[in-house]
């Protein structure tokens, strides 16, 4: 059975796209299976790893919105890195994260549409859009963990308060039993002392134990590789951001076996 | 009456808030009588200006859900800066966002509650969420001009064309003459110069005539100011980041008249 970790977080640009391509790409490295599926219209899994936006089988939209029970796997497209799928990029799921509110049990779709995918993969990873609706619902009731990068700011340390009381929320109303892996830091600048240690002690006190011990640098080989269309184990393998995104691996293992 | 100026992108984390807050208090720095609406349900431009998060009169999500006409200046409230008048943080805008999806006429409902506004401000900035949704489209159909951010990466590119397709469809379906007042390239990194060049290539290949003539570089100083809770004016008023958003201030006045 796959180990389903959703990457989520209402703050835009924190690098939750950065964070679940690379670390897809860490695990494929180590050796694993992994399915990667976009729920963000916007789209940017594919252009990141330069993905021929050629379509899916299937948009992942329309297994969401379909009238009876689809499977997740009708949209998996292959990646250029073996042991790596994908969804394609869905401009309609700008659609369905409206159409979806009057659906009942609008939340479970995709949970009820991965029961296959679990069997074929070591680890699904679900790159969520910068909002907390109902494609960022979908994704966390289809996961038994949620990873929430944060950057170095007050604004986007305030977002996640906001995720985890929604964690909270599908664990008692819905009663999904969803674990947070933890709080990622990114995008850390080390010039930027002072504004680390101030944001750095915020986040401390607000999380505490939520913090995993990873955290991303800066590291403009990221953006370059996003620019490339590749992953920075592709584009730059002894980088700063690619021994960061190594040791996420490493800690997603420890942390959730 | 008022220049209504809404600042869009679907791209998070590209600085529409930082632009919002920055270019409202340069305009009025400038002499100008400023209201800054905060339609993302994040509630950053409070945060940004650190306005105690007092409940506004009433929240804004309360005046686009209203059965009949309300006036957008009941949810007005004053920033600790005179002559800037914000809205207060309104998580309830995040429902706002898929109940609107119902409404006879949903795209209007803003600009029908701006006609007073109109009178009585010199100019009127729109701050959006990272979505291409109901409050981003309400936000347009307000405005007279739309200002986009665009970070100096491919996938905040990509963005950029979608919302101008967004424009193109408010202009000939819905008969609003919207300007563009144009593309604004934030977080503009001086030590990354192979990647300025390709995207700032790949912008003016685009966008040409689009691209706005300021750049907004980065500068450790906004985000500080934002942590802070003060504008740039206040935090640091010699430093780039409020050079650059002077100078967006006195272009904006040059282009839009
Ligand atoms: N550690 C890093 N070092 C340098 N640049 C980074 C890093 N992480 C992310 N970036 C850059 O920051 C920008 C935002 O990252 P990304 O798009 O992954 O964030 P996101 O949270 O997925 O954004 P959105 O909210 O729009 O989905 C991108 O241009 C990316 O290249
Ligand atoms: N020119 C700049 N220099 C340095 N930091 C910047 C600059 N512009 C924005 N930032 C920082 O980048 C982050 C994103 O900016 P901001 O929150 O304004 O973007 P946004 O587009 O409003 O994000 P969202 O999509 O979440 O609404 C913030 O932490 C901000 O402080
Ligand atoms: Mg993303
Ligand atoms: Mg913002």
């Amino acid at each position: 059975q796959a180990r389903v970790v959703a990457i989520a977080a209402r703050k835009g640009g924190v690098g939750k796209t950065t964070t679940a391509v690379n670390l897809a790409a860490a695990l494929v490295e180590a050796g694993q299976s992994v399915f990667l599926a976009d729920l963000d219209p916007q789209g940017h899994v594919a252009s990141a790893l330069r993905e021929v936006a050629r379509p899916g089988p299937v948009p992942l939209s329309e297994v969401l919105l379909a009238d009876r029970p689809r499977d997740v796997l009708d949209a998996a497209i292959e990646s250029g890195l073996p042991g790596l799928w994908l969804t394609a990029p869905d401009k309609g799921l700008g659609d369905a994260e409206s159409r979806l509110t009057g659906r009942v049990g609008r939340e479970t779709i995709l949970q009820a549409a991965m029961a296959t995918a679990r069997t074929r993969y070591d680890t699904i990873l679900l790159d969520c859009p910068p909002m907390l609706g109902n494609l960022t619902l979908n994704a966390l009731l289809a996961a038994d963990a949620v990873l929430v990068p944060c950057d170095m700011s007050i604004l986007a340390l305030e977002g996640v308060a906001d995720l985890l009381d929604l964690v909270v929320t599908v664990r008692e109303r819905l009663r999904h039993p969803l674990d947070v892996l933890g709080v990622l830091r990114t995008r850390v600048d080390g010039r930027n002392k002072s504004l680390n240690d101030e944001v750095g002690q915020a986040l401390a006190d607000n999380f505490g134990d939520l913090l995993l011990d990873t955290v991303i640098p800066v590291n403009s080989a990221l953006a370059a590789a996003q620019s490339a269309g590749q992953s920075i184990f592709a584009f730059r393998p002894r980088s700063a951001g690619a021994d960061a995104y190594r040791a996420l691996a490493a800690e997603m293992g420890r942390r959730l076996g």
